[in-house]
């Protein structure tokens, strides 16, 4: 808790990638 | 070199080229060290960053070249500072990260404009208690609202440049507002006012370029559309 590192390359990866937009 | 000196630097009032070297040195070592290092660099090296890129901001006719690259590498260190829980909390906890980083959103600075719509981007899908797309969606007003032009008009002209980085970002950007939406409406809306500014006529152009990030991006814009209309 509160080490979580890479978290912005996480979101930008999963925009780029299309994968934040799926539908839940 | 400690965080503690690079704090110690950018209170030291540098500009041009040893601003800009601190910068990169900066961005380098919140990259590559420890989480505990970026600690130490806390919300006081924020501050100071926050600072100096309003500052640049809005100094930015006296040294415009050199102004923009430190503006430019002050948003990479931000990206680098919030890469971490704590980073990124205390960037949300700060009032000016918000409404800065969409001042940088200036399509006559296209390779600036993408880092900072791809930022905001990622701020607006986040999972936060608070609705950020919202607070992103309300600095992207106002400041329009201090420029007197429509809110998705920088978002348009960056649509128009010739820089396919660039068009991709806005489309991002574009996406993560709408589809952070909850309610039909909202997302109805927002798709007119940017099909208002020209984005129907505009993206009939974008379809013909042959890019996946960008082919991600239209694809993901159409097929929420559609969704919303049959929803409608």
């Amino acid at each position: 808790e509160g080490d979580e590192t890479g978290i912005m390359d996480g979101l930008l990866e999963a925009l780029q990638s299309g994968a934040a937009f799926k539908r839940k | 070199k400690s965080a503690r000196m690079y704090i110690q630097e950018l209170k030291s009032d540098y500009r041009d080229t040893p601003l800009l070297s601190c910068l990169e040195s900066l961005r380098v070592s919140l990259n590559n060290n420890p989480v505990s290092w970026v600690q130490n660099f806390g919300a006081e090296g924020l501050a100071l960053l926050l600072n100096l890129l309003r500052k640049l901001q809005e100094e930015k006719d006296e040294y415009p070249m050199m102004g923009v690259k430190c503006q430019h590498e002050i948003i990479r260190c931000l990206k680098a500072y919030m890469n971490n829980k704590h980073g990124l909390t205390s960037m949300l906890e700060s009032e000016e990260g918000i409404p800065l980083l969409v001042r940088a959103i200036n399509p006559t600075v296209p390779h600036m404009m993408v880092d900072a719509v791809k930022l905001l981007s990622a701020i607006s899908i986040l999972e936060h208690p608070e609705n950020l797309h919202e607070r992103v969606l309300e600095a992207i007003t106002e400041e329009a609202e201090k420029r007197d032009i429509e809110r998705f008009q920088p978002l348009i002209a960056g649509m128009t440049i010739q820089n396919i980085a660039l068009k991709g970002g806005c489309m991002q950007l574009i996406n993560a507002l709408i589809s952070r939406g909850e309610e039909l409406d909202f997302r109805i809306h927002i798709r007119s006012e940017l099909h208002r500014l020209g984005l129907r006529d505009l993206l009939t152009e974008v379809r013909t370029i042959e890019n996946e990030e960008l082919r991600v991006q239209l694809t993901v814009f159409d097929e929420q559309a559609e969704d919303d209309s049959e929803d409608l």
